[in-house]
Order: C-alpha cells, then sequence, then structure tokens
C-alpha cells in the first residue's frame, strides 16, 4: 500500500497542584517508570537532556 | 515525538499513530506516588488528522477521545476551532478551577495563584521541498548537520538542542534553556504529506518575529496558529496585536480566526494560506 506517515501530533500537558511537600518532584520518577507508561503510548525514549527545570526526552515516531 | 517534565508539569506530544491518552491512568498513579494526587489543569489538543482511520483507539476521532477524557475528568470540555469540514482544530480542557465553582464539589480550599504561562504552536503542512530535502539520513550523518543548515538553532538562540535524524528520514528536536523554558521541532518531511510543528513556551511580550522566522525557516503553504496564554503571562495582553497585525502586508491570507476567552487561558486561533499557492 502507498507509504503515508501521520506527522499531525496529539498534545497532552497536565499540571498538577502544588505539593505541601518542597520535595515532591516529577522529576524524581525513574527512568524506567518513564518507558514502561510510555510503551502505552507505542514509542520508546531515545534521547534526553535536562538542566536545573526541565528534563527533555525525544522520542521515536 | 517529545516528553517534557518539570517541577509539577508533564508534556506528551506524539505523532503517528501513537496513543497517548492509553498511559493517563498509569501517569496518574505515577504522579500521585511522587506526591500530585491532583490535576490542576489539562490540556489535550490536535489538529484533524490526515488519515483519521490508520489511527487506533481512542483517537480514532474527537467524539472518542473526549468520551475517553471524560471518563477520567468529569468536568472537562472540548471545543473545536476552524472548519470542521476543512482544516481544524480540536481542545480537551480541565481546569480545577472551574470545579471550584461548585461548593458541592470542593469547598474551604485555598485557591492557588498560577506561575505565568504561555504556549505558541505553529502546524505547517505543504512545505518547500528544498527546505525539506535536509531533513533526510542521506543529506547529513547527524542530526546537526540539519539543525545548522536549516537555521533550527538561530530561532531561539538561548535554547540547549537536543535533536535526531530518523532513518530514511524525519527530524525531532527538543531545546531547553536555563529559564526552564522549552522548544519542540518535529518534521515530516515527504512531499506527498509533509508536516512540521514548532512549540515553545517562551514568554514574549510578542510572537509575531517568531512567528516570522519560523515560517521564513521552513516555508509552508499553509499553517495554523494556536496561542495560549493564563492571566499572569506577558502574552496575554497582546495576542489581540498579533489578531489584528499579522497578515497585513504579508502575503498570507488569513482563512480563519477564533478568539476564546477561558476561566484562566485565553487562547488565540488563527490559519493562513500563502497567497499565491
Amino acid at each position: 500500500s502507498e507509504h503515508f506517515f501521520e506527522g499531525v501530533e496529539k498534545l497532552l500537558e497536565i499540571w498538577f497542584e502544588e505539593s505541601s511537600n518542597s520535595d515532591d518532584d516529577l522529576r524524581n520518577i525513574s527512568r524506567a517508570d518513564w518507558e514502561n507508561v510510555l510503551s502505552n503510548v507505542n514509542c520508546e525514549i531515545i534521547s534526553t537532556s535536562k538542566n536545573d527545570i526541565i528534563d527533555a526526552f525525544v522520542l521515536s515516531e | 515525538s517529545s516528553m517534557f517534565v518539570s517541577k509539577r508539569r508533564w508534556i506528551l506530544k506524539t505523532c503517528g499513530t501513537t496513543t497517548p491518552l492509553k498511559c493517563l491512568g498509569q501517569l496518574l498513579k505515577l504522579a500521585e506516588a511522587n506526591g500530585y494526587n491532583v490535576v490542576a489543569d489539562l490540556f489535550y489538543s490536535r489538529k484533524n488528522f490526515t488519515r483519521p482511520e490508520a489511527q487506533r483507539t481512542p483517537h480514532q476521532g474527537f467524539t472518542e477521545e473526549v468520551t475517553y477524557l471524560d471518563s477520567v475528568f468529569p468536568n472537562g470540555r472540548s471545543y473545536c476551532l476552524g472548519s470542521m469540514n476543512l482544516e481544524c482544530w480540536y481542545l480537551y480542557t480541565f481546569s480545577r478551577s472551574d470545579i471550584k465553582i461548585s461548593p458541592k464539589l470542593i469547598t474551604d480550599e485555598k485557591i492557588v495563584d498560577s506561575d505565568p504561562d504561555q504556549t505558541i504552536e505553529i502546524l505547517m503542512q505543504d512545505l518547500d521541498p528544498e527546505t525539506m530535502s535536509v531533513f533526510y539520513k542521506n543529506k547529513f550523518d547527524n542530526a546537526n548537520g540539519a539543525t545548522v543548515k536549516s537555521g533550527i538553532d538561530t530561532i531561539l538562540p538561548s535554547m540547549h538542542i537536543d535533536d535526531f535524524l530518523f532513518d530514511p528520514c524525519g527530524y525531532s528536536m527538543n531545546g531547553i534553556n536555563d529559564k526552564g523554558e522549552y522548544m519542540t521541532i518535529h518534521i515530516t518531511p515527504e512531499n506527498q504529506f509533509s508536516y512540521v510543528s514548532f512549540e515553545t513556551n517562551v514568554a514574549l511580550s510578542n510572537y509575531r518575529k517568531l512567528i516570522n522566522q519560523v515560517i521564513n525557516t521552513f516555508k509552508p503553504g499553509k499553517f495554523i496558529v494556536t496561542i495560549f496564554a493564563n492571566k499572569c503571562s506577558l502574552a496575554y495582553e497582546t495576542m489581540k496585536e498579533l489578531e489584528v497585525e499579522y497578515s497585513k502586508g504579508s502575503h498570507w491570507k488569513r482563512t480563519d480566526m477564533q478568539c476564546c476567552n477561558f476561566p484562566s487561558y485565553n487562547l488565540l486561533f488563527a490559519q493562513y494560506s500563502h497567497a499565491e499557492k
């Protein structure tokens, strides 16, 4: 069949309420846990970069 | 595709036939285990698919996606901007501040002030084939060559770039800076279904220059711009300027425009096509 790829993305953004514990941080979630979450999405982590404020992941697809 | 994680915000942007909504339950459990058990705001959005029939459940139509999200967020709201039979952009939002209106649901809780937040997305189609030829693996061994050749590295120079060139073609990049801001670009270069998306949350008082630079970098035949800004954002007051000015004196014809006022965010949606194409 004719080759086609859907470039249009689905974008999901979630903000959580501030936690009373200042140590709470979504960046504490391990790579293995993220890989597990992303397996339900059908994509994988290809590359990561980070600084003091944000972690960024390039994913397959 | 990309994922961004900061202290209390999570962003997932995926293309192809991926199923991001299917990870929602697991994500919420993980967040709870890390101290975050209350969702303050959720945004799910996408442009209309070129081939919706190729998508997997629950992404085979916006109604199905909304039903899925409603099962998790019973007070969410869904919207369609643009022309439903041509090009459009779907949005689902959930905001806890909406629930706070109802004393039956939540009472006696302090309303937390938001941080400034804004997001601009530029979704481009019918791109210039010569510009797109850069994003093929046979042109460059590594993604950095494509990043520099295309001029992506000059769009927001403060960003530290992590880029990837797919085999045989396709390109993704994430950029992050010391302020915690991000940008992300995804490119499907094949001529029959070319598509480029640009997104950033950089705080600017006027996005006109940025839009010009992105458009001049990729040379689309048509594009959609969406700007979200909350009431603390620099962009909030200046969205009107873009609404009035952008297509003036240029070869871009604005084919659609809508503005929405949500309880804590403003949204501008505009669609442009090249007047000569």
